[in-house]
């Protein structure tokens, strides 16, 4: 749903004040970036005024701030509001200044809920496309990825049309990462049953070996509860994924997340020093999955559900030639497939010997 | 449908409940009204909005997942109506 939009492109924008929670000059970024993402896409350009009324005026506040009509409501709930474009508050975005701003995903990203107050600012109201922007639910999303959806982009561009000088006139499209990109690397990888899924930042692709066909997805086409830059992934023996963020896990078994999860990696046997894992595979063959973190691996029985003793052990001891961070593995046919930056190593757990070194996006018919 | 306390399992949720739908769903009064309006939505069809545009099932009941989304952070702009 829009709203009527401004009658004019140029637009000023004022910062009013400012959250001690960040420096003033990432605040300034925040809200410049915020800016840019709707410009990237639309005829506007926002120009910062310092005194008198803008456009568009930022202010921090908490309960009842000034004469703002709406309040809020201390730590969490409302993190932020603004109103639609027009004179007195039209325009104006309002931030809770109870809550804790940051640049990064503790707390809350001021970068990505500044640019989602500023969609109603210019005249979008809320969407129910959980991977839109102007969904009304904050959700953290990695800021070197563009956050507008399929879904803002038409809304807005309705409003103002799109970007006068975008090269091929389509309306921009997020950038999905180019599967044949020398530069590619991946977060996770996992099987899922005769497929193979490759995951970077909010998107998946869907491999099938026998017949070379690819698919690209937004991981939250399948799984909207999951979180995007998921560091690992493994299917185990009762055909389900794992998935791993930070000192989180979620099981999930088809398209369901099961209930009671996320939780604590604790709760699988690691120490409370391990905070996330960088890679894990189980091995079909042993029923044992390895999970790998820096140098070291530790070993997890997923018959008796327990970690085994005796663990970590540095992974070169028992996987010769693999000397480095492992960033993503999976079994495939028996061998397990181990990735590091450009590189991608196959590896035959019986003879415990690297067979070859193969390009990173082999699976991609590059 | 009306809601029955029964389905609320403390005055907590009941006020979340309420406060949520009343910031959120509640649907603003038209300017051009002329007298009162005799018929205000319901709590339960309040719900059944909210949950419906989040997806959820549709149930008009503060059930778990309804309760779950509604203590999600967010945005303070209405989901319906006129937002200004």
């Amino acid at each position: 749903v829009t709203l009527p939009g401004w009658k004019k492109t140029k637009l000023t924008y004022r910062i009013v004040n400012y959250t001690p929670d960040m420096s003033k000059e990432d605040v300034d970024n925040a809200i410049q970036k915020a800016l840019k993402v709707w410009s990237t896409v639309t005829p506007l350009i926002f120009t910062r005024i310092h005194e008198g009324i803008a456009d568009i005026m930022i202010a921090f506040g908490t309960k009842a701030h000034g004469h703002c009509p709406r309040y809020f409501d201390g730590p969490l709930g409302v993190l932020a509001h603004a109103f639609p474009p027009g004179n007195g508050f039209g325009g104006d975005a309002h931030f809770d200044e109870d809550e804790d701003w940051t640049t990064g995903s503790a707390g809350f990203n001021l970068f990505l809920v500044a640019a989602h107050e500023f969609g109603h600012a210019l005249g979008l109201s809320h969407s129910n496309d959980q991977r839109a922007l102007m969904f009304p639910n904050y959700a953290y999303v990695s800021p070197s990825e563009f956050p507008l959806s399929p879904d803002d982009i038409s809304g807005v561009q309705s409003i103002y049309g799109s970007q006068p000088n975008a090269p091929d006139k389509r309306p921009a499209t997020p950038t999905s990462p180019k599967t044949c990109d020398s530069q590619m690397s991946f977060d996770a990888i996992t099987t899922l049953r005769r497929e193979v899924i490759f995951l970077k930042g909010r998107h998946l692709w869907r491999v099938y070996p026998d017949n070379s066909q690819v698919e690209l997805e937004l991981i939250s086409t399948f799984w909207p509860n999951l979180p995007s830059s998921i560091q690992a992934a493994y299917e185990n023996t009762k055909d389900q994924i794992l998935f791993f963020k930070g000192n989180k896990f979620w099981v999930i078994s088809g398209y369901q997340v099961l209930p009671g999860y996320p939780k604590n990696i604790s709760t699988l046997g690691f120490p409370k020093g391990v905070k996330k894992i960088d890679a894990a595979v189980c091995n079909k063959n042993t029923g044992k999955t390895d999970f790998f973190v820096g140098d070291k691996y530790w070993r997890y029985d997923e018959n008796s559900q327990s970690m085994e003793t005796g663990y970590p052990r540095r992974t070169v001891d028992d996987f010769p030639g693999i000397r480095q961070k492992v960033d993503a593995v999976f079994q495939q046919k028996g061998f397990f497939y181990f990735f590091h930056g450009s590189k991608q190593w196959e590896f035959d757990p019986t003879t415990k010997k690297v067979i070859r070194e193969i390009k990173r996006n082999s699976w991609f018919n590059c | 449908l009306p809601v029955h306390p029964e389905n609320y399992n403390n005055e907590e949720d009941e006020k979340l409940v309420e406060d949520y739908l009343n910031k959120f769903y509640a649907v603003e009064p038209d300017p051009n009204q002329l007298g009162w309006k005799i018929n205000a939505e319901s709590t339960a069809e309040k719900l059944q909005k909210m949950q419906k545009f989040f997806g959820l099932k549709v149930t008009g009941k503060p059930d778990s997942e309804t309760l779950e989304m509604m203590k999600k952070p967010r945005c303070g702009v209405p989901d319906v109506g006129l937002y200004g």
